[in-house]
């Protein structure tokens, strides 16, 4: 399993139109000024994958994820995310090629998500990504900060990460 | 629980030497406080990098930290793995040499798990085998993709507006 | 002392704009949250970059913070100045666009009071007028001097022992 | 007034034997690999300046800043630093041109200051420091890892930051 793709429709800076970032196998790095956008395209990859917390969003409020970057569009009434997986090592417990996650957060704060196109449960989601190892259960995204945070754990935290991942 | 923690941790302080000495030339190991009651003690990180006598990861220097810290997560992945990993500007208190050894392991193990890492140095970025290049214009983030990092022309700001 | 403080305030913002502008072309100040009661509320920064919409700095980017918070301080520095200054890597979240900026501010302010910062990166140190090396030695750290930053060549790591 | 010199012995990684780092005027640049002692030297001029918490100068406990770097030599008894001051524009309330402001830490956690080579009271030296806006009362040395610190202050503590300051 690799992310093939990552696409965004009104998310956050990345804009109120659709924007597709194409994503290779292997080591992938992502540069860029100061602003640009380039945390915003992984908290987007977390939002996708069902992040429910605005701070670790870095925003103060679910609602606040919706693209609000431009003076004269109207701003965008929802904030979507697709994450396209090749699937072919069947890591994913489907039976294709090809899986799509998507989520949708509407103006009232409510999430639709859906799988391959059909509407599907938080939870279903959840488990299937789980059953694949995907889930930022916390090690896998280390986000912008986070590495000094690490290293200034005490003995007792360093224990309880172990006993986390256990 | 006993049991499955000792098996964790052992493997995990296994991956972590390899991957600290890999990083520093030094070591680095895991030590618990007190074996008698493991869940009520905590876990030292030690370190004793190449002309330094060992001492305590809380007390080495800024950069160290940073190694020591990503030892210890690499590790942790190593021992519970994942199909990707996204890291973001984790080198920012590295300096050239180290951040070079970091890009060189996170290249190395993108042959198993998919790696995407945030970074503003060239040297790292060079190590890549793709790049994405992500600039403003008229206030939202656009995208460029690149084969190889030697084609890199990030445009600083496209005109505004 | 509420005078004393609003005008300590005034003077802070007045330089926090000239600041921010100068390194970022876009616009930041400070607002009282409460006028009324200023000793029980708070004091936002706000921003505008270029191209953006106005914005709270706690909602900016990680580099965006950090240039918050150097012009925050570089305000404060200048309405109750010192001699002398010290910024142990204050610019590892910064590109090399901002970096520079924030050196050519460095240099500027250099004339009234010494500036002495900790780098790694090039674009800062070439601005600086005066270098110091430091790299470690058999077990302890050793100087070495420049009389310009284009001199340097620090030995990575000296024989060890 | 500015900073012409820094000298050690026995401080941090700054080395058993004594250690002379001249300073300009002007904009000063250290620089060196990771590990190397650029935060240690800064950790000096604090020290000097009559930094007393452990944790800011990032040491367990004060005697822990002697060095212990080497296995062969015997650690040194105390750690002392010296900083030299151009006072030529006589800010230090001082009637010279050059000022040596010194302390040394003896191993059982005790200081002795001294002013031009004359022993002082700590409490002389802060004064003298605060007349001449020298003393670190918090801003004018920004050690690392306090500028992501500064950027997260909420309101409130931007607040209390400017009411310190009057
Ligand atoms: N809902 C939103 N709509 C439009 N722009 C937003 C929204 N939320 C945040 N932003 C803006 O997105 C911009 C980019 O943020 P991001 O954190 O992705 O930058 P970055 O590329 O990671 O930069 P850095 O290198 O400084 O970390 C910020 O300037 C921020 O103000
Ligand atoms: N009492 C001591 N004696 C000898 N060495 C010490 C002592 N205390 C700390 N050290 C060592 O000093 C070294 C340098 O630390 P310092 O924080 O100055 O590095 P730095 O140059 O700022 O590095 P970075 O770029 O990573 O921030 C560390 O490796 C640390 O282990
Ligand atoms: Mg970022
Ligand atoms: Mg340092």
């Amino acid at each position: 399993v690799y992310l093939r793709k990552v696409e965004t429709r009104g998310f956050k800076s990345l804009g109120a139109k659709l924007l597709s970032t194409p994503v290779e196998k292997g080591f992938v790095a992502i540069t860029g000024p100061n602003g640009s956008g380039k945390s915003n395209l992984v908290d987007a990859i977390l939002f996708a994958l069902g992040e429910n917390s605005a701070k670790t969003l870095r925003v103060p409020n679910l609602s606040a994820l919706i693209y609000d970057g431009s003076v004269e569009e109207q701003k965008p009434s929802s904030a979507k995310v697709s994450l396209q997986f090749d699937n072919s090592d069947r890591r994913i417990p489907i039976d294709s090629d090809s899986v799509t996650l998507s989520r949708e957060l509407k103006q009232n704060g409510e999430s639709i998500y859906s799988l391959n196109g059909k509407h599907t449960q938080r939870n279903t989601l959840s488990d299937l990504l789980e059953n694949a190892l995907i889930a930022s259960r916390g090690l896998n995204v280390v986000l912008q900060g986070m590495i000094t945070r690490i290293a200034d754990l005490v003995p007792d935290e360093k224990r309880k990460l172990i006993e986390q991942m256990v | 629980k006993h049991r499955v923690f000792m098996d964790a941790f052992e493997r995990i302080d296994r991956e972590l030497r390899v991957i600290f000495n890999k990083i520093t030339e030094g070591s680095g190991w895991l030590e618990i406080e007190n074996q008698d009651a493991i869940f009520d003690s905590g876990i030292f990180l030690m370190t004793q990098f190449p002309g330094k006598l060992p001492r305590d990861s809380s007390s080495v220097s800024g950069g160290e930290k940073t190694i020591c810290a990503l030892s210890f997560i690499l590790a942790i992945q190593a021992v519970f793995p994942s199909p990707f990993y996204v890291f973001d500007e984790v080198d920012a208190h590295l300096d050239s040499k180290y951040s070079g050894k970091l890009a060189d392991i996170l290249a190395e193990r993108s042959d198993r798990s998919q790696i995407i890492i945030v970074s503003l140095k060239d040297n790292v970025i060079a190590k890549a085998s793709n790049v994405i290049g992500v600039y403003m214009s008229q206030g939202s983030s656009r995208i460029l993709r690149y084969r190889s990092a030697m084609e890199i022309e990030i445009p600083n700001e496209q005109p505004q507006q």
